[in-house]
């Protein structure tokens, strides 16, 4: 892996989204991956509906959580619609066919936990969901989250998903760090993101990594390499 | 506790201050004062740990007011996270197969 990767630079990754009172992290994580990758494969940058996601999804109660692999077979079964066709209320409510698709998937992939691979495949091929214990993130503005603050959030018990879209090496005390979106807002964190000490397995951050892959053009120009 | 024997706590008018303006910055209201006496109370314990948690953080981090500081640790995890059991949902790995 390059030493920084940040797929923001490259304009790969929408801002981030507001999940509000409903337990849906894992379709906004999942739905960010789509949205990151299939900018990456065919420079098509969209907001992509997470209601569908959750509407169409075979869970009952959406918002009372799910797993990414929940909203990627979604993905795979129907192909995404863009936000604005069908925006985000919240809750669940019933799955509404006859839109358009925009973006598909032909596969989900689980990933090792192993943090130098995950940043090498984050740098050669785009960013990845992943669950964490987000106990701490109740309290955070912005900055590092750093290993000798982790005692506070067992890696064990994940209880939120986001997704990994860079990752770096800050100057002060050399601490190594990924760069992840959340589904808080933009007004949450740093523009929506924050991040985390990288190598430990921080709060659990490496502990479920999973990513989709796209359908390919016949003609695409992907893009190679994650801006440092 | 250690982060409070060097920084103190505010004092109450600096409490509700703080109060004041986190409601006003995040448009929160409560539906009668017992119940917003009540928040203020949650909001200044997690004022503390905060403070506690920026200061593990050795500089690097800020903690602080965000939009979730009137929840308790419960009210934020009910409503924000979703326990996701997915250790015990995770392929295992496969065993090398024999020749």
């Amino acid at each position: 892996a390059p030493p920084s990767c940040d797929w923001r630079k490259a304009g790969a990754v929408t801002p981030a989204k507001d999940q509000g009172l409903c337990g849906s992290c894992w379709a906004f994580a999942a739905v960010a991956n789509i949205e990151s990758l299939w900018f990456i494969r065919h420079q098509d940058l969209y907001n992509l509906s997470v209601q569908q996601v959750l509407d169409c999804s075979r869970l009952q109660v959406a918002c009372g959580g799910g797993f990414p692999w929940d909203a990627f077979t979604v993905a795979w079964m129907y192909g995404l619609t863009q936000e604005e066709q069908y925006p985000y209320i919240g809750c669940q409510s019933l799955c509404k066919s006859g839109h358009q698709a925009v973006a598909s998937i032909k596969i989900f992939q689980f990933l090792s936990s192993d943090e130098k691979k995950l940043a090498a495949h984050i740098a050669t091929r785009g960013p990845v969901t992943v669950g964490i214990n987000a106990n701490l993130l109740q309290f955070y503005v912005e900055g590092i989250i750093t290993k000798n603050m982790t005692c506070h959030c067992n890696p064990e018990e994940i209880n939120h998903a986001v997704l990994l879209v860079g990752y770096g090496l800050a100057p002060e005390k050399k601490t190594p760090y990924w760069i992840v979106k959340n589904s808080w807002g933009p007004e949450w964190g740093e523009e929506g993101f924050f991040r985390i000490y990288r190598g430990g397995n921080a709060c659990g951050i490496a502990s479920l990594p999973v990513t989709a892959m796209v359908h390919e053009g016949a003609f695409d120009a992907a893009i190679e390499s994650c801006p440092p | 506790p250690d982060v409070l024997d060097t920084a103190p706590e505010p004092s109450m008018v600096e409490l509700i201050q703080l109060f004041q303006d986190f409601m006003s910055r995040f448009n929160k209201t409560y539906s009668n004062p017992e119940e917003q006496h009540r928040r203020l109370l949650i909001f200044r314990q997690n004022l503390a740990t905060a403070r506690a948690l920026e200061e593990a953080g050795q500089g690097l981090a800020q903690f602080g007011v965000t939009r979730f500081s009137d929840l308790t640790e419960e009210e934020f995890r009910a409503q924000l996270l979703s326990p996701m059991p997915g250790h015990t949902l995770r392929p295992a790995a496969q065993s090398p197969s024999k020749p």
